[in-house]
């Protein structure tokens, strides 16, 4: 099973992630 | 002296030479290959391999494997079968609510385990965190109305999300992403993420938002790991999903849960209507329920304007079958 996450968020959102990187709920996955 | 240099093997530079040389080249050509793999486009399935893969009866699949798993173990049965489950998909049982394998009647209920409170603390200080356990497959802004599920390969946000209430004019030169923008100065961003056999099924509010929509597209319930995600393109707009829609603080957010075939059905937590994995359904057909008319009705504490979630709040879970 997959979740997609679709956002609006201003330009200069980042994300603090690398592809394949685990991952647990609550984690931030990025900010402002 | 003479005798110790005497025993010692003489040295033999050219097969010492050949022998190093041949290493380093070797050493390069496997350094290179894995270069090109990561950097190549992914093999794509042919159309004719979608439409047999897709012909294929996966629901049906999916629904037997559910009922099998609904089927109560006798005690002395449940500790080897969920052990042998534990072992090959590295759960890890420490975290689990109750860690007594007894306590699970069923594959199913097990699979459905909750945590302990403590273990999944919600990060304060990020505005977007993690919905669920599992392995981020891939991230990244929205350009030109096309999502990657995987780098390469692409699916459509039209077909993905389905028809807005807001028609694009054809006019204008806007796109279907840009009719998601509430501002310009605003971008689309998505993140998708991969949950594994052995992960935690439910899935959390990754922000304070209010859900106004949720979309229910029956479908195909082919795998979604990884490697298929790589080989089916628009894999994630065949498969069955709830899309659920609405807005936040910086306009349009949406939390969409794909099925596949061991993890065919959704459930929300606040939404009891809401029924997966159906023997029947038209192809190609989505069923709409707004939360907006109806907030008072769905949640107790539902504010005007759909179904108000705070961040880490329990929205929903996966279930077998």
């Amino acid at each position: 099973s997959t979740i997609v996450l679709l956002f609006e968020a201003p330009k200069d959102f980042s994300f603090n992630l690398h592809p394949g990187q685990r991952i647990k709920v609550g984690e931030g996955l990025g900010s402002l | 002296l003479s005798t110790a240099r005497r025993s010692l093997p003489t040295p033999r530079p050219l097969p010492l030479l050949v022998v190093t040389g041949s290493g380093y080249l070797g050493y390069q050509y496997y350094k290179r290959r894995d270069q090109h793999d990561k950097t190549a486009l992914p093999h794509l399935a042919t159309p004719t391999q979608v439409a047999l893969y897709h012909s294929f009866p996966t629901r049906l699949l999916s629904r037997t494997w559910g009922r099998l798993n609904g089927l109560n173990l006798p005690k002395w049965l449940r500790k080897p079968i969920y052990s042998l489950y534990i072992w090959t998909f590295g759960v890890n049982m420490q975290e689990a609510a109750v860690e007594d394998l007894h306590h699970y009647k069923n594959l199913g209920e097990f699979f459905r385990r909750r945590l302990k409170p403590a273990v999944r603390p919600v990060c304060p200080s990020s505005c977007m965190t993690s919905p669920a356990d599992g392995k981020i497959l891939h991230f990244g802004r929205v350009k030109n109305s096309e999502v990657e599920q995987v780098k390469g390969v692409t699916y459509s946000l039209e077909n993905f999300l389905g028809p807005q209430m807001r028609q694009i004019d054809v006019s204008s030169s806007s796109s279907f992403r840009d009719l998601l923008l509430s501002s310009p100065d605003n971008d689309l961003f998505h993140v998708v993420v991969y949950l594994a056999p052995g992960d935690y099924h439910c899935f959390h509010s990754p922000t304070d938002w209010n859900v106004e929509l949720r979309r229910h597209f029956p479908g195909s319930l082919m795998s979604v790991n990884p490697g298929v995600a790589r080989w089916i393109k628009e894999l994630f707009c065949l498969n069955e999903r709830v899309v659920l829609s609405g807005q936040w603080q910086y306009g349009f957010f949406s939390l969409t849960a794909v099925g596949a075939t061991n993890v065919g059905s959704i459930r929300l937590y606040f939404d009891q209507e809401l029924q997966t994995n159906c023997p029947f359904y038209s192809k190609g057909s989505f069923q709409d329920r707004s939360y907006v008319a109806t907030s008072n009705q769905v949640k107790g504490a539902a504010v005007e304007g759909g179904v108000a979630l705070q961040k880490g709040e329990p929205v929903g879970e996966f279930n077998l079958g």
